[in-house]
């Protein structure tokens, strides 16, 4: 484990706490893509069905765990908690996603590691991790105006994948034979889906203003 | 010499 997938870990750990506390705090989802959250739970079991097959450490493990419960965690509160449903943003939250789990699914079954159902599974939750994204940012740019937990929110979650392309790099330089097609070509598209969020939340930020997004 | 790529990262 080097230092930038540890920080990328960290930082997605981050993500979902500050998600997590922006809903238990403010007993609000409001600004936040259901879509997007129903999306990751999706990511995360078909990408770990390895729990049930492999052990690499009890750190991988333990990580794996949290993801799942806490996306399925998120997804129950904004479907049924008395109060939080009531602020999610139902008529934003629009974007049509069955097309990216069929599309994202497609491409699996031509480009994978290997024709088994894990490997496809795990391409396909990788695909799918590109642009789960997609809804959230459409719905940020609907609404406008993003509450500061909400836009913590995002911000982690675009530099927990700009640390696992700084890994991936390091891996790559100091690892013999390290390649890794399929994550790091999907990574690098999921990274670029942050950049406009990134450029108006660092001018906001340097401002010391609101974070707006422009409609 | 053919390395298995272990899917260790999350």
């Amino acid at each position: 484990m080097n230092i930038f997938r540890l920080a990328g870990d960290m930082t997605h750990l981050l993500s979902i706490l500050v998600l997590l506390l922006k809903i238990y705090a403010t007993k609000s989802c409001s600004g936040i893509s259901r879509k997007t959250q129903e999306l990751y739970a999706i990511v995360f079991m078909a990408r770990y069905l390895d729990l049930f097959t492999d052990f690499i450490s009890v750190y991988n493990t333990f990580m794996k765990l949290i993801f799942i419960a806490s996306s399925l965690a998120i997804v129950w509160c904004m479907r049924f908690h008395p109060v939080v449903r009531r602020s999610y943003d139902r008529e934003l939250d629009t974007f049509r996603y069955f097309f990216l789990v069929g599309a994202s699914f497609a491409l699996a079954l031509v480009w994978h590691d290997k024709f088994t159902l894990q490997e496809v599974f795990w391409a396909f939750s990788i695909y799918l991790e590109a642009v789960a994204i997609l809804p959230q940012l459409v719905l940020l740019q609907r609404s406008g105006n993003v509450d500061n937990l909400t836009g913590q929110y995002v911000f982690f979650l675009g530099a927990y994948r700009a640390f696992y392309i700084l890994n991936w790099i390091y891996r790559y330089m100091t690892e013999p034979r390290f390649t890794r097609w399929i994550a790091g070509i999907s990574g690098v598209v999921q990274t670029a889906l942050y950049a406009d969020f990134f450029y108006y939340y660092f001018i906001s930020w340097k401002n010391n203003s609101k974070l707006k997004l422009p409609a | 010499l053919k390395v298995k790529n272990v899917k260790d990262e999350l």
